[in-house]
């Protein structure tokens, strides 16, 4: 349905609370240790038989879990910078941003690196200014790519995109298929 | 791992393709409330014996499942508010009586919001037109 | 109103004490 708009995802560091992608973004699953004893939740560590989780236990915890439990004061889990933030791969993305999978590397890239922010790492200017350059260079394959596909076959041109990239496709898309329903005069 | 049921009526959602209505997952619904209910019982058990025996370590477990608690109620939330977005676009597209077929993928409150939905945009339109009413769900398309 | 009613009879009267209220107001993205 043309009138049927759901709720958007946030841009920045934010999360819109009834947007199905902000919720689906937010259950990506980050590497975390336990820095204190969760007692009485030994049962959700598939490998243990304990009836507390132990500090020290690494978990992978879903975004929405580590947000919550974050606390700037008191260290009840510390989480990992996934691989795709860290330098390495920060590096292979300012030589060319082009060449990256974000589809495989992701899906949530560009809005799981915002939320990753919240964490108070010491790269976070280095992983910040990387999400921007990282986008800036891509977009500009992304939009003449939609302006320039129509009625055809987009699977390719997507596949490697991220979520934010692929909506943003999209837009593009719908922008390229009003103008020229439009100037078919099917628009009236 | 906790509201996993949750996280699948988003999913669903997600699956639909774009602006269709699936069935009302009822029992989706219902098994997260119970996942609520159990959540929520055992933090009451726990907050007591922290606050009976000074058990401050159970802070941990209170914060996680509570953590949980608010995550389960944004996605019954999310999932019901998405699903109200699509039937609200119902009615412009399909006008004011919806196909049987799409009825039957809504539950009796859903029905009764769409009712008083088209009775709020009735009101709104008979206003239109200085009194004398513009029905703006038509000629949605511009004069060449 | 008729979205409060609605959520409220579906879902948040079956929910926990504490959890029965939503703010709509953040349906609104910024």
């Amino acid at each position: 349905s043309q009138e049927y708009s759901p709720v958007a995802a946030a841009v920045g560091m934010d999360e819109n609370f009834l947007s199905l992608d902000d919720i689906l973004m937010s259950q990506e699953k980050l590497t975390s240790r336990v820095e204190t004893v969760f007692p009485r939740l030994g049962f959700l560590e598939k490998s243990s038989d304990e009836t507390d989780i132990a500090v020290g236990t690494k978990l992978e915890m879903p975004l929405w879990l580590v947000k919550g439990l974050h606390d700037g004061k008191r260290r009840i889990v510390s989480v990992e910078l996934p691989k795709i933030y860290r330098e390495g791969w920060r590096t292979v993305f300012s030589a060319d941003p082009n060449v990256v999978d974000l589809q495989k590397l992701g899906p949530y890239y560009y809005s799981l690196g915002l939320q990753m922010l919240h964490f108070d790492s010491p790269e976070n200017l280095e992983i910040a200014q990387t999400l921007v350059q990282t986008y800036v260079g891509r977009f500009r394959r992304i939009m003449d790519s939609s302006q320039n596909a129509y009625n055809e076959d987009v699977s390719a041109l997507v596949e490697k995109l991220d979520v934010l990239e692929r909506s943003l496709f999209g837009a593009g898309q719908a922008g390229l298929n009003g103008f020229q329903c439009w100037e078919k005069g099917h628009a009236s | 791992m906790f509201c996993e049921k949750a996280i699948e009526l988003i999913r669903e959602l997600k699956r639909a393709a774009d602006g269709q209505l699936p069935a009302f997952n009822e029992d989706g619904i219902r098994q997260v409330f119970e996942e609520m209910k159990a959540l929520y019982e055992q933090n009451q058990m726990d907050v007591n014996v922290a606050k009976s025996d000074g058990r401050s370590d159970l802070i941990p477990t209170i914060k996680f499942r509570h953590c949980c608690l608010l995550r389960n109620q944004r996605c019954i939330a999310a999932y019901l508010y998405d699903r109200l977005l699509r039937i609200r676009a119902l009615r412009w597209e399909y006008g004011s009586v919806l196909p049987t077929a799409i009825r039957f993928h809504m539950c009796a409150e859903e029905l009764e919001w769409f009712n008083q939905y088209k009775k709020s945009l009735a009101t709104y339109m008979r206003s239109l037109g200085g009194g004398g009413g513009l029905d703006i769900t038509q000629d949605m398309k511009p004069p060449k | 109103a008729n979205t409060e009613t609605f959520l409220k009879n579906v879902a948040l009267k079956s929910m926990p004490p504490n959890l029965q209220t939503v703010d709509l107001g953040k349906s609104v993205p910024k």
